[in-house]
């Protein structure tokens, strides 16, 4: 019970926005004419946005990482480990809650953002398909705030990232948030969920091609061009 | 690896912001 009031406490105190923010705004979409503007800039600078609105979504998880209990009792390493192979994962999942399904689009800058709005990343349109075909299959389990907070922590607290140095203590952890989480939907009669989660290797698939696309973007430019990348983002995945 | 990732150690030393 402890356990399961901390991940709550800890997902509500470092949550980027609130979710009746969103569902409020959930029909504020970006005008025919602010499509276009965003359509016409360069390839690097909508990068440079996206990288920055990852990194600003990505600080947030840190926070929720540092209060979730027993995190930070983990040796340096592994906190490192843990956040710079899940961090992006919980970016994916939180995304969710700020996707519209009904008109598949997504609170990006302000508004709701429709795909054809992030045309201007060049190749990595398939990549933005990938990242709205997941939300959307996410959404359909109308995963409550509580079901959200625990999704992020357990996608965080993975045993079997690769270089942990106490995977062991990892795991230990991982089984309490497993048990609260089952608690939790046991509570709430959703015990059902469990089965219908995305498989984990989809997130990864995920991240990883997000990785690919930005390498492919590093080869195309000279160095310079990651200069104006936000230095976590580019400490993360560059 | 703290020395390759000086920003996030930097931000999980930080006290909760």
């Amino acid at each position: 019970e402890q356990l399961t009031q901390n991940v709550l406490k800890s997902y509500h105190e470092t949550c980027q926005l609130r979710a009746e923010d969103l569902q409020r705004r959930r029909w504020d979409t970006f005008s025919r004419e602010e499509i276009c503007a965003y359509q016409k800039k360069s390839m690097e600078e909508m990068w440079q946005r996206c990288a920055g609105r990852i990194t600003e979504a990505i600080q947030h998880v840190v926070e929720f990482a540092k209060r979730l209990h027993g995190f930070m009792e983990l040796c340096q390493n592994d906190q490192i480990v843990l956040l710079k192979a899940g961090a992006m994962e919980v970016v994916l999942v939180h995304m969710c809650r700020a996707f519209n399904a009904d008109n598949r689009t997504v609170f990006f800058e302000g508004k709701y953002a429709s795909a054809e709005l992030f045309r201007s990343l060049g190749r990595a349109e398939d990549l933005i398909g990938s990242i709205f075909d997941f939300a959307q299959s996410l959404c359909a389990l109308q995963c409550s705030e509580p079901e959200v907070a625990f999704l992020s922590a357990l996608v965080l607290v993975n045993a079997s990232r690769p270089w942990l140095q106490e995977p062991v203590k990892v795991s230990r952890l991982r089984r309490r948030l497993e048990l609260g989480f089952q608690l939790l939907l046991r509570r709430t009669r959703r015990e059902g969920l469990l089965d219908r989660l995305p498989p984990q290797g989809r997130l990864r698939a995920l991240c990883s091609q997000h990785v690919e696309q930005l390498q492919a973007l590093r080869r195309r430019h000279p160095p310079a061009l990651l200069d104006a990348f936000p230095p976590l983002y580019r400490e993360l995945f560059a | 690896l703290q020395e390759k990732h000086r920003i996030l150690h930097k931000l999980l030393q930080n006290g909760n912001s």
